[in-house]
């Protein structure tokens, strides 16, 4: 996270909002209770308590403009720059412009989710910059996620906190305890177990929690994104993933559900369910996948056992599941990602990574062999 | 291996606008050749600020990657302070 240079803060706790006008998009209670829950973000946090005002200057005014508004800073059409908001201040300080030519929405995927966008400028306007931390709300790109169910991640709590302090005032409640604040995963943890990994168009893909990696084969850098950046329709916290390079698409699995996309977008008749796939109906959730090159199927493993699917036939092969162990010599834990490189198979079980080749094992490597740190 | 898409003139006045706006890049007042070198470097200067903050590989030159995230919707608060 990064605070605004200058100790830029509100010097009270109690601020004063006030909703200028209404967006046609949307109804006006639609935006009232997108504005309220996108304070309520921060209050949740820190001991800043906000009061609606409907006349007269309150210290976060908040307005829907177009294109040049007065403020030096003009807007620029559909898409592009949605919204901007002042850092606290008199004056114009505090106030949260948004870009009406942006189609903003209240709860959907399409167009931008109002509560998301303003939740972030509210972030400006009580002092926060704009975080390196892909996770982070206060990441400058705008990114859906599920906004039922948005917990503010660890590095905005982090930030906010540093600015105001904690919230002194939570109940607690032992019947409902609170949700833990998403913290963005770390290559560089030793402990880092990953949900899945798999080759997308030469790329290697890293997944974890609600995030993945990207990475070019032998390269020193990766990037870190969000899941639903690329892919708005893809679950959080996948099980597996693997690519059919045949078919050009890449597979994500969770649960009892298979989502497959052609580049960004989900393909036709997606998601289906495992058991269409030819998995027996018994296998609730698998743990990791790949696509084997070179004899064209795909293994599907749950846990320390694997089945076998054949792309050409599009059927799962007889005699299958067999224990990981009959097929990969030497690999006795159970299987948490998996995917292929090279003609090399590697399997992972937790923070280690088993190199299988020429029908043995060759190596145990570490998540930063491919995940730079 | 596969050819970059080459960046063309729309694309590179994108780029020019978001670091201007975002990265305080300053105007090019004149076309001396001292100061379009002057300006060449300043946005390579303003590139590699932006690739480091985004994770992206840092080379200081424009990429169909770097013009792939100006192109994403985005706040309109710049990501350095001025």
């Amino acid at each position: 996270y990064a605070v605004v240079p200058g100790n830029y803060k509100w010097k009270t706790n109690q601020l004063t909002y006030r909703i200028e006008n209404y967006t046609p998009d949307m109804s006006q209670a639609e935006v009232d209770s997108s504005i309220e829950r996108a304070l309520k973000v921060w209050a949740d946090v820190t001991p800043l308590r906000f009061t609606r005002i409907y006349s007269g200057v309150a210290d976060i005014m908040i307005s829907f403009v177009i294109r040049d508004h007065g403020d030096g800073y003009p807007f620029d059409g559909p898409n592009g720059f949605l919204a901007h908001a002042f850092f606290p201040g008199t004056g114009i300080g505090g106030d949260a412009h948004f870009d009406d030519d942006e189609s903003f929405t209240f709860s959907s995927s399409n167009g931008y989710n109002l509560f998301l966008v303003a939740a972030h400028e509210f972030g400006h306007a009580l002092g926060l910059e704009h975080s390196g931390d892909p996770g982070a709300l206060m990441y400058p790109t705008y990114s859906f996620r599920d906004v039922k169910t948005f917990v503010l991640p660890q590095d905005d709590v982090n930030g906010i906190q540093a600015i105001y302090g904690p919230n002194t005032e939570v109940p607690v409640d032992p019947e409902e305890p609170k949700p833990t604040a998403p913290v963005t995963p770390n290559a560089c943890d030793p402990k880092l177990v990953l949900d899945a990994v798999t080759m997308l168009r030469g790329e290697m893909i890293f997944f974890k929690n609600g995030l993945f990696w990207r990475n070019q084969p032998q390269s020193y850098e990766s990037e870190q994104h969000l899941i639903k950046s690329f892919w708005p329709q893809a679950p959080d916290n996948i099980d597996a993933a693997y690519e059919s390079p045949s078919d050009d698409l890449v597979y994500l699995i969770k649960g009892q559900k298979v989502w497959a996309f052609y580049g960004y977008d989900i393909a036709k008749g997606f998601p289906k369910t495992l058991s269409s796939m030819g998995l027996p109906p018994k296998v609730k959730k698998i743990s990791a996948a790949l696509y084997d090159q070179e004899t064209g199927k795909t293994l599907f493993f749950v846990n320390d056992r694997y089945y076998s699917y054949d792309e050409t036939t599009k059927k799962m092969d007889k005699g299958y599941p067999k224990r990981v162990e009959d097929g990969f010599p030497g690999m006795t834990g159970k299987v948490t990602a998996a995917f292929q490189y090279r003609g090399f198979t590697y399997l992972y079980s937790g923070p280690r990574m088993f190199e299988f080749g020429y029908g043995r094992l060759l190596r145990v490597l570490n998540n930063n062999y491919f995940l730079p740190c | 291996g596969p050819v970059p898409p080459s960046i063309g003139k729309e694309e590179e006045d994108l780029a020019k606008n978001y670091l201007k706006k975002l990265y305080n890049m300053k105007e090019e007042h004149t076309r001396s050749a001292r100061s379009t070198d002057h300006s060449v470097s300043e946005m390579s200067e303003k590139l590699r600020e932006m690739q480091e903050f985004f994770g992206l590989k840092v080379t200081g030159t424009l990429d169909s990657e770097t013009l792939e995230v100006m192109k994403k919707p985005r706040c309109g608060v710049p990501d350095v302070a001025a």
